[in-house]
């Protein structure tokens, strides 16, 4: 069973308890502040109000069993520092710092965070990515070779069973799933669209107004788009 | 061809325009401090120092042109909201606006934002899913209904041919891609562990050190994992 402790309880370091807590893991809290403390002691598995970047003070918090501690202090760079470095210092396992500019990062890494991130950086791109590719409604990286990407069926590949086309051959991308939408009509005769999500069959036919899911490379994709 | 205007230009505004540029769009960037226009001047389409809570002073900007505008104030809540609602007077089709709190949330729907975005909430929850889940690798939330998982390949399903499995079927999960190691030595003996990866066909037998990627609902990759 998971233990995580999370430092500092703005509105990323809560929403990190509640998801932790959600997914059935445990969770310590810890902040300065007593009425950050107050607000999640009910949903936490433990919340101690603490000075962090004290030594002493951190000896009320039970660090045998928490396995990865995040410090989620945004704003004051001093404290994200030096409580990394103490967390450093009492052997935990695995510490995840926000860091909120590149020499902060760089100096996180420094003193002992195994893995930093940006919040802003990582959803400025992540972002402006989508709103770039409006032919795309939507786009996952999966790790450094694949892409999940989200577009509307090519009138070329529409009509014809999907394993006729043998797509992984020819260009090289699997079609993952279909979003079709179906319309009827309620009992007034107002129109009702539906939406069904549907995996790719070898027998699956695309229609025109069919969202497809497919996956590839990042360039396999962009030549499948010019169809 | 894209015409973004982003308006304030601390890290996440700064990210958005130089994405936005990477993808071959145009920007157009907007902030009151004269010192953030001249960092992103070189890089930028169009670089313009406005107050963008003045509605003379955004007289200067070429709102004819642009189809989406981005509001990336983040701490100045007021200038935020001014500016959202300006922009919607404006006529720019669509706006995009970050906010930092629930109730700042409904203020920019309610003066016009067509999407609003809260960094430290999408973080949060995606940083703590990611850590909370070891057996799988990564994870994405595809739309409302389907997920992508990356897992270890259960022992029941290795070693036959996947179209015998019957999968999408038996489990409403299919599998995408499999990521496989290949194990050799090199000129002077040392291993050598590479890592290839290959779309799922039906004719594909999973091995004992394959990392597959699939996609379902979340309760029935749930299920599947307890194979
Ligand atoms: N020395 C410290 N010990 C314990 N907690 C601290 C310390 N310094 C800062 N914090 C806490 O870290 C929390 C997050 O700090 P930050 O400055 O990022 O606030 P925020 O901007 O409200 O966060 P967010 O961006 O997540 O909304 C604050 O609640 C603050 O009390
Ligand atoms: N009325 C205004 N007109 C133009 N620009 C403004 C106005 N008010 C604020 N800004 C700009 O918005 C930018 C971002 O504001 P914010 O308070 O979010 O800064 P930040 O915390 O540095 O941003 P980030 O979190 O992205 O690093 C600032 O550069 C600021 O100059």
């Amino acid at each position: 069973d998971k233990v995580f402790a999370v430092i500092g309880l703005g509105s990323f370091g809560r929403q990190l308890c509640s998801t932790f807590i959600e997914r059935g893991a445990s969770v310590i809290a810890l902040d300065n502040q007593a009425e950050l403390i107050d607000k999640v002691k009910e949903e936490v598995t433990q919340a101690i109000r603490v000075d962090t970047t004290d030594n002493e003070s951190l000896a009320l918090v039970p660090f045998e069993d928490i396995q990865t501690a995040i410090v989620a202090i945004g704003e004051n760079i001093e404290a994200s520092i030096l409580t990394t470095a103490l967390l450093k210092r009492k052997g935990v396992p695995y510490i995840l710092a926000r860091a909120v500019s590149e020499l902060h990062t760089q100096v996180l890494r420094q003193v002992g965070a195994d893995e930093v991130v940006n919040l802003e950086i990582d959803e400025g791109i992540k972002i402006a990515q989508r709103l770039a590719a409006p032919d795309i409604s939507d786009r996952f990286q999966i790790g450094s070779a694949l892409s999940l990407v989200e577009m509307k069926a090519p009138k070329a590949i529409q009509h014809k069973q999907l394993h006729s086309l043998d797509l992984r051959n020819r260009y090289r991308i699997s079609i993952v799933a279909i979003y079709r939408s179906t319309h009827s009509v309620d009992e007034v005769g107002n129109p009702l669209k539906e939406q069904t999500v549907l995996f790719a069959e070898p027998s699956t036919v695309l229609e025109e107004q069919d969202t497809i899911l497919i996956v590839g490379k990042n360039e396999d994709i962009d030549k499948f788009r010019e169809l």
